[in-house]
């Protein structure tokens, strides 16, 4: 069902824009 | 009263993978019908409605991640309910049934864990938090 959120887990945000945290 | 739905802006093209999801086109502006803390957003965007990666949107107005909550360097404790293998050198590989430590849950569905002495993230809609207690 469209629902429910698909099971895989999301992307990563894109590389370039992804922020660094750890 | 009428509900108002936040606008949230693409901020990179994403090509779907399932019926489930949407593309999205950089610059896109869609309505959040429901954030689901797994990083999947429901949305809709002129007439498609379906789920995107909340990664890839940004809100239209007010501060960036006003709704994140601030890291917990004290941890809190999660257990891994499905194995996942890393695909970046930032993710942690673990098996099902791994206890780890949460202290930062993002929005987009990747959580930072540690583990002994390291940090990593690792998706979300794997953990399940456990009824244990930290040792003082």
């Amino acid at each position: 069902s469209i629902k429910e959120p698909p099971q895989n887990p999301p992307p990563r945000p894109p590389a370039d824009l992804r922020r660094k945290r750890l | 009263g009428p509900i108002i739905l936040e606008t949230y802006r693409a901020i990179s093209d994403y090509s779907k993978n399932s019926k489930r999801e949407v593309d999205l086109s950089a610059g896109d502006m869609l309505e959040i019908i429901e954030k689901n803390p797994n990083g999947w957003w429901f949305c809709q965007c002129e007439s498609r409605r379906g789920w995107v990666p909340a990664s890839y949107l940004e809100p239209l107005e007010g501060p960036d991640e006003a709704e994140e909550p601030e890291p917990n360097y004290e941890g809190e404790l999660y257990e891994t309910i499905k194995a996942y293998t890393a695909t970046q050198e930032d993710e942690f590989t673990l098996q099902a049934g791994e206890i780890i430590e949460v202290i930062h849950k993002l929005l987009d569905g990747w959580w930072v864990v540690r583990k002994g002495e390291e940090t990593g993230y690792y998706p979300s809609m794997f953990l399940c938090k456990t009824g244990l207690r930290k040792e003082a």
